[in-house]
């Protein structure tokens, strides 16, 4: 998994499932790789979404899951994708 | 701004809406409130018109709904996910979802309606979300206050790239249907005048305006006045939407609204009628301006920036209507507030201009101030 910026090991994995949650949802277009499929933990697509996320809220982009990002991802939002489907 | 894939947008600019179930955290009048002016913050910079229906299907039918409510994106309880719509088309098309697990509120203790449902339509419409912070199609919810609140900069851009903008049409205001609380009479010679409404009424030609109305022979400039409106028409108030006459029936017609009156002469002939006698669409409310045809003996109304031609003769609307206006009577700009023929010419009024339009040249062979024709 992305190294998280000194979480615990239970913020850490909260976290990175509140993270795979966020990107299946708002940075998957249709037609991805389906909700159900299993996808390797920090795999390049994880990383690819996290880098589209970081992009489009102009954060730094990492990759990594560190507190910018993470505070993005816990802010109430709109439930259209922000990647175009 | 950001655009869907495509570019899906409404090809017709009056759309329906309804909402269809609502939130326990509002009172339904506060929730209407909400939706209206999150449709106005759009329509104030595009050419499009909103129309409110309360049964069967809408354009965009809006609903609180709670988890998976049947569309693939099911809501997360409070917080998280609020809200989502879908792009501009038919059927799921345009639909606005709001998650029922949140606490809605008019104002900031919670999260604010007005502020998603305008980010809403904004996909109803056809924007997808916009990475400039400070647009409203940003993502992520920041409250913003319904009153005095201005479309930022671009959102606008990005609605105006679908719809083109909204051109000020000096037309009709959306006075209320009511006499206004301090009744002012017109400037008579104020050169922005507009009227609401024109038709011939026997020998003599009518002009509208507010609670005023003129009188005036069609050849003479001299003894035009004004009187009040409840003086002649008690029944029609004030701010009359449209009128036309079919001199060969003797008959004239006045529009109010969703409703219409005839008389003979200034003999009211009963009570109100609504307008879909004439077969119009349930999403159309108000007429802006009527002209019966004498050769044709069809009258064209006009709606909006659209018009549809209803046969007089067979009494019913006719098809492949409305029509937009602009392709038809080239030259006349703006929304049209009031209309009339006269000797073989269609006079077309929008706001302080009259256009003399040539049905055989189908052009516009001279524009006047619709001031000068009371005699200014």
């Amino acid at each position: 998994a992305p190294s998280l910026l000194a979480a615990s090991p239970r913020t850490s994995r909260n976290n990175y499932r509140l993270a795979q949650a966020y990107l299946d949802k708002y940075y998957t277009r249709k037609g991805g790789p389906q909700i159900g499929e299993m996808v390797a933990r920090g795999g390049n697509s994880t990383v690819k979404k996290i880098k589209e996320l970081q992009e489009f809220f102009g954060l730094r982009v990492t990759g990594k899951l560190d507190q910018a990002t993470m505070d993005v991802i816990k802010r109430p939002r709109c439930g259209v994708p922000d990647v175009a489907d | 701004y950001r655009l869907f894939p495509g570019e899906p947008k409404w090809k017709k600019n009056t759309l329906t809406y309804r909402i269809s179930k609502y939130t326990p955290s509002m009172t339904p009048a506060e929730v209407d409130r909400a939706m209206e002016m999150a449709l106005r913050a759009w329509s104030s910079a595009v050419p499009l018109n909103f129309v409110r229906v309360n049964a069967g299907e809408a354009d965009i039918m809006i609903s609180f709904e709670t988890g998976d409510h049947g569309d693939s994106y099911p809501f997360d309880g409070p917080r998280g996910t609020l809200a989502h719509a879908f792009a501009p088309g038919e059927g799921l098309g345009g639909d606005t979802h709001f998650d029922n697990a949140e606490k809605w509120t008019m104002g900031t203790n919670g999260f604010n309606l007005f502020t998603v449902a305008a980010h809403e339509f904004g996909h109803a419409l056809g924007l997808a979300h916009s990475t400039d912070p400070s647009a409203l199609m940003y993502p992520t919810y920041k409250y913003q206050n319904p009153y005095g609140f201005h479309l930022p900069k671009d959102d606008v851009k990005g609605i105006q790239a679908l719809y083109g903008p909204r051109r000020a049409f000096p037309g009709k205001p959306t006075a209320p249907h009511g006499p206004p609380h301090n009744p002012s009479i017109p400037d008579l010679c104020d050169s922005n005048l507009s009227f609401d409404a024109v038709t011939m009424l026997g020998k003599e030609l009518l002009l509208f305006r507010d609670r005023i109305f003129w009188r005036r022979q069609v050849h003479l400039m001299s003894g035009i006045r004004p009187s009040t409106i409840t003086s002649s028409f008690p029944q029609l108030m004030s701010n009359v939407d449209a009128a036309y006459e079919v001199a060969d029936r003797g008959t004239a017609y006045f529009f109010k609204g969703p409703h219409y009156w005839i008389t003979r002469g200034f003999q009211m002939q009963g009570p109100p009628r609504t307008i879909y006698d004439f077969g119009f669409p349930r999403y159309v409310q108000q007429i802006d301006a009527a002209v019966y045809l004498k050769d044709a003996r069809k009258t064209l109304f006009f709606v909006g920036d659209e018009y549809y031609s209803y046969d007089e003769r067979k009494r019913k609307m006719e098809k492949d209507y409305p029509k937009s206006t602009e392709e038809e009577f080239s030259g006349v700009n703006g929304q049209i507030d009031a209309a009339v023929e006269l000797n073989g010419y269609i006079y077309f009024f929008s706001g302080p201009k009259a256009y003399k339009y040539d049905t055989e040249k189908e052009d516009v062979v001279s524009v006047l101030k619709s001031s000068s024709w009371i005699g200014c």
